[in-house]
């Protein structure tokens, strides 16, 4: 989640839950942006017949995708008017938390929309952990403070189990001094919250959903697939620890 | 104005703000994202006095900056919760245009959040005409058909005078060919609506923000900072031909 546009949350959702799920992991990906990028990210089409926007109504179908262990709730143009849709409803914040019950997967993944509006509070209600993709810029540096504030008043409100599993660099370019400056920032302030695994800049990443497949399997060998690899590594070893 | 996030909405706002003001029309920028990204790149501060979030209630004293010819209306994070905060104001989609009155400026901008909610929808009834930016890249294509549908049906039910006065291509790469593949399927299908001017991938104007400044003003002879430059020039000759 991040409000800041453009940082790499969808590749992220996309890349990380196809390398999970290639690692033997049963993953549910849900697609919780109007604009339906990662439904596209992995092969399907938006607004099919049970997708995120009747989530928030009714549990729905999930739909398999081409990987293996991978399964989606694709995205809707609907989701785009929900917040005025559900204005009177006393338990518009919890609607997705009511619904979303998917005992069967290791693990549930749901890519935000770029604002902190109703659809993500209704996610921070609904998960227990938060990745934080980053892109080593300045304008990104500008809306952390804001979202660790909205993240901290779920938590004391609504969702005391909500944790940040991490801050997830993207986007970096070992050849400017702008994305070693933003980085050398983060990791002063936010420290071990930072994850180890950067995600470089890497064209292979943002050529394969033109193709409808995610980059870990699109170019397998590049070094935004490896990344992504390399992310779930670290992300399954610190969720041992926990 | 895009949903699409990170596309480079305010990086055009404030460079095309500063390149319009440099050759002596006297500009407003407004700036309407709770996350505040022009304020702090034409150098000021976020929720000061007068601010954005006034603007939708009252008529609001514009600020001065350190370019000569323009003036901005700073963005207040209160931004964040107005679409709640009108629900039920039936004249809440006018807002901004009720009070958005300055008839000493030859052009007022506004810079729009990464969504298609009650602020954009405010800016669409307000503004005469829309600059799109678009990225490059893959998941930019997708959003285009909605935000074009959102557009006609603002022209066909609030504001008949809004006009597209162009989509701008921004991080263009001519290394890769993603980049020229998305320019060549864009402008096949939007014709002339697209601005000859294009905009190149220049990490100088990534750099000027966090100097406080317009890339037009931090890097002037960069290739980023000429093409806004020449944008400024394409888009003063459209307008009198129109
Ligand atoms: N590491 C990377 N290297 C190169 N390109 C990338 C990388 N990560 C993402 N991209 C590209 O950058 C653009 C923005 O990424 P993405 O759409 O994943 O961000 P987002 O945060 O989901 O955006 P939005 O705010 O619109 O939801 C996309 O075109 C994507 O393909
Ligand atoms: N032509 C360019 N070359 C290099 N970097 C750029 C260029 N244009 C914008 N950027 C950088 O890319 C990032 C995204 O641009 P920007 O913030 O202007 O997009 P936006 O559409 O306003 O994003 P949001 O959807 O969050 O409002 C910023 O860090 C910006 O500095
Ligand atoms: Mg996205
Ligand atoms: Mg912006």
């Amino acid at each position: 989640m991040n409000q800041k546009g453009g940082v790499g949350k969808t590749t992220t959702a996309v890349n990380l839950s196809t390398a999970l799920a290639q690692k033997g992991k049963k993953v549910l990906l849900i697609d919780l942006d109007p604009q339906g990028n990662a439904t596209t990210g992995v092969g399907l089409e938006k607004n099919s017949v049970s997708n995120s926007y009747d989530l928030f109504f009714e549990k729905v179908q999930e739909s398999k995708t081409f990987v293996e262990n991978l399964h989606c709730i694709p995205s809707s143009k609907d989701l785009a008017g929900i917040a005025i849709e559900l204005a009177s409803d006393p338990v518009k914040n919890y609607k997705l938390k009511q619904s979303i019950n998917y005992p069967e997967y290791d693990y549930i993944i749901m890519d935000s929309p770029p604002t902190l509006g109703l659809i993500s509070l209704n996610i921070l209600n609904a998960c227990n952990g938060i990745i934080i993709p980053m892109q080593c810029e300045f304008y990104s540096l500008e809306g952390i403070a804001q979202l660790m504030e909205t993240i901290s008043s779920v938590r004391e409100n609504w969702n005391k189990d909500i944790k940040i599993d991490g801050i997830l660099m993207t986007m970096f370019d070992r050849r400017n001094m702008l994305s070693k400056d933003v980085l050398n920032e983060v990791t002063m302030f936010f420290k071990d919250l930072v994850f180890e695994t950067k995600i470089p800049r890497n064209v292979k990443l943002a050529e394969a959903p033109s193709f409808g497949k995610p980059g870990v399997i699109y170019s397998p060998l590049s070094p935004g697939a490896k990344a992504y690899d390399d992310l779930a590594e670290e992300f399954l070893s610190k969720e041992k620890l926990n």
